[in-house]
């Protein structure tokens, strides 16, 4: 798959920008959290896109937040 | 620390299955 790039992302309207960037992070994602996957992905396009295409290109930058975004929705469904 | 995460977020649906890949 060839990599998304910032020019790229530019030509697309804003709502089909976002799906872009969802498909590549649901299939980075899926993997490691198969059940958690759609939620994990919507939750990291609240980032800024500029961000999240940055996390495309680092690896170890887009595992780290995947863990942040499964500890927050650990917390959130945990019982207070 | 606090995490700008929302975990309220809604759910990204893709639209294409995993298997495919069109290039």
């Amino acid at each position: 798959q060839e990599p998304l790039t910032a020019s790229m992302l530019a030509k697309a309207p804003p709502q089909e920008q976002k799906q872009m960037l969802g498909e590549r992070l649901y299939h980075l994602i899926y993997p490691l959290h198969p059940s958690l996957a759609g939620k994990i992905t919507g939750m990291l396009l609240e980032i800024d896109n500029s961000e999240v295409l940055l996390l495309l290109e680092s690896p170890a930058s887009l595992r780290s937040k995947i863990e942040e975004a499964v500890t927050v929705l650990q917390a959130h469904q945990a019982p207070e | 620390k606090k995490s700008t995460l929302n975990p309220n977020a809604k759910e990204f649906n893709p639209s294409k299955p995993l298997l495919s890949v069109n290039k």
